[in-house]
């Protein structure tokens, strides 16, 4: 999911 | 990872490690807005909910801690120590940051990826931290010497976003459906607020002058 992209940036 | 995004790491660690040993080695806040260091907190509070639920990377996990373990020990630094709270000039950091958390939470709660806790709690970290700088950049035009390391500090913090901007296109050309907008333009936003800084701050540098902002 897109999301996820987002989150594995601090 | 991507060198964009490692450069954007650790300017902000950087920046973090300038502001510690402003306050750890010269016990001094001077020039430093209590508010803006408050947000930071709230920022990074609300946008490492998951560092115990979601494991990403082992360096992922340690920057969360970084962040998380300065950004609150400052907040104690210049409110507790008794050295350090004496250089914080409580009348001159005013901006009232309530103002600034009401509208990111309401935005949060209309502009997000998913209605959960955890995405209207991120949603808001992002937004919040865009304008998180402003009553630092309040407080720097009521001061009138701004000392080297508060200088260097604000500088390294807008330079951070500016990378993580490079890593979005970056992402964005590189990775199928990297798309955020919420992330994009908040950090647009963010970077902006800096612009006249980036300004003054260069000028200083390129005339060897002290740095000023205008008031």
């Amino acid at each position: 999911p897109s999301s996820e992209g987002a989150k594995d940036e601090l | 990872m991507n060198i964009f995004r490692l450069a954007g790491d650790m300017t902000h660690l950087a920046s973090v490690l300038v502001l510690l040993l402003k306050i750890h080695t010269i016990k001094s806040c001077a020039g430093i807005s209590l508010k803006t260091q408050e947000l930071y907190a709230l920022v990074f509070a609300t946008r490492y909910l998951d560092i115990f639920t979601d494991f990403i990377s082992l360096y992922n996990t340690t920057m969360k801690l970084i962040f998380l373990g300065s950004s609150f020990s400052i907040v104690w630094y210049i409110r507790n120590h008794k050295i350090v709270s004496r250089s914080y000039d409580k009348s001159q950091d005013t901006f009232r940051h309530y103002f600034l958390i009401i509208p990111c939470l309401l935005l949060a709660l209309l502009v997000n990826e998913k209605f959960t806790f955890k995405e209207v709690m991120w949603a808001f970290s992002i937004y919040l931290e865009a304008v998180a700088i402003l009553p630092q950049l309040v407080l720097l035009q009521r001061t009138r010497n701004i000392d080297n390391l508060t200088g260097q500090y604000v500088f390294l913090l807008g330079a951070y976003r500016a990378l993580y901007i490079l890593n979005w296109i970056y992402r964005y050309f590189t990775e199928t459906h990297y798309v955020h907008w919420i992330t994009w333009v908040s950090g647009l936003v963010q970077t902006l607020l800096y612009a006249d800084f980036f300004y003054y701050y260069f000028e200083s540098w390129k005339n060897n002058k002290k740095l000023q902002l205008p008031a």
